[in-house]
């Protein structure tokens, strides 16, 4: 229970790299 | 910033020595609130990362003594599964991420070693979880400390070897890759904060926080059961994927450099059209010549290494690099001629340490470099240039590997490139060849060879 | 002058009953018995005369079982929605200590106890002792828990929620009901950040009604603030939440009691930035009380 978590969606390479809009 | 960090210690040392207090007494609850104040001065905005850093070691230390003591006491606990998996809930009901994150590394940590503790779940928890940190420079910390703290825990067992609870290597590289990507995403985010006034002092900060994210890299060239095939097909496809994405200079140099200094020399050879591939992605700001001439260096070491197996024959290395120089060179439209000349200088290292009985490859890339030159219509080359600097150093770079200046002539273009230089260059090269003949005492005894050495020399004896 | 009394309540399983602690009106914590809905409130109560070889007149002594609603802002009018009164003994003399034997069978009691800002309701024992101008009273409160059992299946809570041009988040809580030792886990996912963002918590609200219709009081509390992020997001992150109940005080969400008040619990969701601007969605949640299932061999 104390690991219990909800799928994440995958974030794409040009949004975890895009500057901060 | 001393004046920040001495408060920040003293608070520290003072909450350090009340979590001692109750950890003496067994009050783990108690210890865990005592952690967590001194953790929350891991929250603090107003130091730069060179500081920070001071206080993230002075407080790392401190933690420490909370995971010795949780592992110590175990031993004399009744049921240590079910007192962890109450610790690791109970660390969580700290208000503030950043100390929770930390006490959930510290107390995981501990809990992983218990015989019959989810450690798969774990390590997967203790990655994800650490997503909540979006701050650059407190997420970098937060997640060097996860990879430090899990360096001993990673499953390094062959893949289909299901002794280990904790999985296999290729689990230890999911999470170690997991992690290198967010710690570079949170590195490069560092590039687009702050006003632009502040870029150069922003990038300096970033080049001294590099190291933490090259850590991972460092983790994952530690994995003993890491194969050629995994590397090829998992962990060098994804660092490249990261690395040209992300398009901006700083990380791109650095993570390729990172790969070609932590990775075996193998892994390179048998991976060489894929990395040179991304050199030409990369940005064009980028030194890539730094990159090309690392890479070029690690291979010319290992070939010319006392017990080296050297180049495997059915690698084309000459050919592969000499392409994809080829290409990089010509993707680059504002490419300096000093880098141009670097990157050939590279290549000629390669050529001589590689192939030293084989002067075509040398002849090949002195040829093309004196064609550039002449398309960049670059003459009267002064030696103390940029370009004259670059080469200098590529002109000397046969004469110093034979030394044998009768073997360097077989190098026809190299009297062409010499004639790009001015009167000084061509007189400062003539003295070096004299001067190495003397010191080799290299004997002239064929008229061919003398008239070589003239035409080398032209410039002093006119 | 004359004869005095001391009334002491006892119940019957006092030593082996589970007593809970209770926040007081005043705000210090309190220990009382736990009883549930229907079962029998008994034990027995004495009374000990003050001095020796002097009789105490009385026109009589009852038991009540009271459960209590109190506005309190309107203290003379509590609502009283169980009573149960026993008589224990008729108008007459008392000459030594005696104790007196009480039993409400199967007490229906609907509600769980609470103290609130401006209502509580509460279940007590009162004992009264009638006299000719001031009754004696002497009032021991229980404490009483409702349980609730709810199917595992129960729908996560989803929504998409923005400001134009400027957020867009999509956040998702697995349930919508939890009990009090529960686990919220959820996610925060963000769609567009045009923001400089600073943190983003959650914080548990308690929001205590009182009153109907147009006269409603509401009154909120910060139970709980939760930092979830610490940072300035960028889109396509997706933040992970994990809260623990059991770490905060809590009771069941309570709709309409007596038709007096409600107690009910929200989430609510803050984004702050870096001028300190503060957006925020709020979602009931409801929270309850489990069952616990008994063991079985």
């Amino acid at each position: 229970a104390a690991t219990q978590r909800l799928v994440t969606k995958r974030q794409t390479l040009d949004e975890a790299y895009a500057p901060p809009a | 910033q001393e004046k920040f960090l001495d408060q920040a210690l003293k608070a520290v040392h003072q909450e350090s020595f009340e979590m001692k207090r109750c950890l003496d007494k067994t009050q783990y609850v108690e210890a865990f609130k005592h952690s967590a104040i001194l953790l929350s001065e891991l929250r603090t905005s107003t130091l730069s990362p060179k500081f920070y850093y001071r206080l993230y070691v002075d407080i790392v230390n401190e933690l420490s003594h909370l995971s010795t003591t949780l592992s110590h006491d175990n031993s004399s606990c009744e049921n240590p599964l079910a007192r962890f998996n109450e610790f690791y809930e109970v660390v969580q009901y700290a208000g503030n991420i950043i100390p929770r994150l930390y006490l959930l590394i510290s107390v995981g940590v501990v809990y992983f070693k218990i015989e019959g503790s989810p450690r798969k779940e774990i390590l997967k928890d203790l990655v994800e979880m650490c997503r909540g940190v979006q701050h650059p420079i407190r997420g970098l910390f937060l997640r060097n400390f996860l990879i430090t703290m899990t360096k001993e825990l990673l499953p390094d067992t062959p893949v289909g070897d299901d002794s280990n609870p904790a999985g296999n290597v290729a689990d230890a590289i999911e999470i170690i890759i997991e992690n290198f990507c967010e710690m570079n995403k949170l590195w490069v985010r560092m590039q687009h904060q702050g006003p632009s006034r502040e870029k150069e002092k922003r990038e300096k900060e970033r080049r001294e926080l590099r190291i933490l994210v090259g850590t991972n890299l460092v983790r994952l060239s530690q994995l003993e059961n890491l194969t050629l095939e995994m590397y090829r097909n998992t962990v060098l496809p994804r660092v490249l994927e990261q690395a040209v994405s992300c398009r901006e200079p700083i990380s791109q140099e650095y993570l390729m450099e990172c790969v070609i200094q932590v990775f075996s020399d193998e892994f390179h050879l048998a991976t060489l059209n894929e990395f040179l591939d991304a050199c030409a992605e990369l940005s064009p700001e980028v030194r890539i010549k730094n990159v090309l001439g690392a890479l070029i260096d690690r291979l010319a070491i290992y070939a010319t290494a006392e017990g080296s197996p050297g180049i495997p024959e059915d690698i084309p290395l000459f050919d592969i690099f000499s392409k994809h120089a080829g290409e990089v060179i010509g993707s680059r439209e504002g490419m300096p001629p000093e880098d141009v000349i670097a990157i050939q200088t590279a290549l000629v290292n390669l050529a001589t340490k590689c192939y030293p009985d084989n002067n075509s490859y040398a002849n090949t890339v002195f040829g093309s470099t004196a064609k550039v030159l002449k398309t960049l219509n670059i003459t009267g080359v002064a030696p103390n240039s940029n370009v004259g600097r670059e080469l200098m150093k590529m002109i000397k770079m046969p004469i110093e590997q034979h030394n044998d200046i009768i073997k360097v002539l077989s190098i026809s273009e190299l009297s062409e490139l010499i004639k790009t230089l001015n009167y000084r260059g061509r007189c400062l090269i003539g003295a070096f060849i004299i001067n190495n003949i003397l010191e080799n005492g290299t004997q002239l005894k064929e008229e061919n060879d003398v008239n070589g050495i003239f035409e080398l020399v032209e410039t002093l004896i006119f | 002058w004359g004869q005095q009394i001391d009334i002491y309540i006892k119940f019957a399983d006092e030593d082996t009953r589970k007593k809970v602690q209770i926040r007081n009106e005043e705000g210090r914590y309190e220990e009382n018995l736990l009883y549930f809905d229907g079962e029998s409130v008994s034990g027995e109560i004495a009374i000990k005369l003050r001095k020796r070889n002097q009789k105490y007149e009385h026109q009589g002594i009852r038991v009540d079982f009271i459960g209590q609603i109190e506005v309190y802002y309107d203290r003379g009018n509590t609502y009283d929605f169980v009573s149960l009164s026993k008589d224990l003994a008729r108008p007459g003399e008392l000459y030594e200590d005696t104790t007196f034997p009480f039993f409400f069978s199967n007490v229906t009691k609907s509600y769980e106890s609470y103290v609130g800002c401006n209502v509580k309701l509460r279940y007590f024992i009162r004992v009264t002792v009638s006299r000719r101008i001031t009754d004696v009273v002497k009032e021991r409160d229980v404490v009483v828990h409702s349980l609730s059992c709810y199917p595992d299946t129960d729908v996560n809570l989803k929504m998409e929620v923005g400001i134009e041009d400027c957020l867009h988040i999509e956040f998702e809580y697995n349930r919508s009901r939890y009990h009090l030792k529960d686990i919220i886990v959820g996610k925060i996912y963000f769609l567009l950040v045009r923001i400089k963002i600073k943190y983003m918590e959650i914080a548990i609200i308690r929001r205590e009604s009182v009153g109907s219709g147009p006269s409603v009081y509401n009154e909120n509390e910060n139970i709980a603030k939760y930092e979830i992020m610490d940072g300035a997001p960028v889109k396509g992150e997706t933040i992970p939440i994990r809260l623990f109940l059991a770490g905060y005080e809590l009771g069941p969400t309570m709709r309409d009691i007596g038709k007096r008040f409600s107690v009910r619990y929200f989430l609510n969701l803050v984004l702050v930035d870096e001028e300190d601007r503060r957006y925020f969605k709020q979602q009931e949640i409801t929270l309850y009380r489990k069952a616990e299932l008994p063991n079985r061999r």
